[in-house]
């Protein structure tokens, strides 16, 4: 999948 | 945020605290691995690049900001402070056998080749072993204080909670990442055998000491 990384964690 | 993601950073934020406090108060930092310290500020710095890009909460925020500061506040204590009582001869351990591998790691398996990208996935791997260094002075004098083991008990524990955290996650979102998962898990087993000592010797009030 090309979705932006999403990094909501620590 | 579930309450096994809120566990782990209070596990975390409980680890960094103990570490600050027990280098302030007994005024030494013998015993703790300063190559283990640097590696936490390097995960950290390179981690939290995405500081003023990617806001997420005002929570995750502040909580960057903290681990950074008590980051750098450690080595600061064990390198220039308290210099004195680092035990450097028992911290051996050569730093570019992990971030290098770190560092190759991340520029082939990543989710996005871009700088901010990069850096978070090399702090993911690095992270995953920045541990190493310490364990390796304990299983080298044999032995570690029980404040030492409470730090290292809840440091292992904020990953182990972090995993239940992406198994919930999965199961209540649909949410994974393989990266973040994976690198978890090597983690969370380094600290097995630990965890084991621990619960065996250092909660029955017995010194964690090696078998010879």
């Amino acid at each position: 999948d090309d979705a932006e990384p999403d990094h909501d964690e620590l | 945020m579930n309450i096994f993601r809120l566990g782990g950073d209070l596990a975390h934020l409980l680890a960094i605290i103990i570490l600050l406090l027990k280098i302030w108060t007994t005024r030494s930092c013998a015993g703790i691995s300063g190559k283990s310290q640097i590696l936490f500020a390097l995960t950290f710095t390179a981690r939290y690049l995405d500081l003023f890009t990617n806001f997420v909460s005002v929570y995750n925020s502040v909580m960057k900001v903290v681990y950074l500061a008590a980051a750098y506040a450690t080595l600061y204590l064990m390198y220039v402070k308290f210099k004195a009582t680092y035990d450097h001869n028992h911290d051996t351990f050569r730093l570019e056998f992990l971030i290098l591998p770190a560092a190759g790691l991340a520029l082939i398996i990543n989710h996005e080749f871009s700088i901010i990208e990069v850096m978070w996935t090399f702090s993911i791997y690095l992270e995953a072993v920045a541990i190493l260094p310490q364990l390796f002075m304990v299983s080298k004098t044999g032995e570690a204080e029980s404040i030492t083991s409470h730090y290292l008990f809840a440091l292992g524990s904020y990953r182990a909670l972090y995993i239940v955290n992406w198994v919930y996650r999965y199961y209540s979102e649909g949410f994974y990442d393989m990266i973040a998962t994976l690198a978890g898990v090597v983690q969370t087993v380094l600290y097995c055998d630990f965890f084991y000592l621990y619960i065996t010797k250092v909660l029955k009030g017995k010194k964690l000491q090696l078998p010879a």
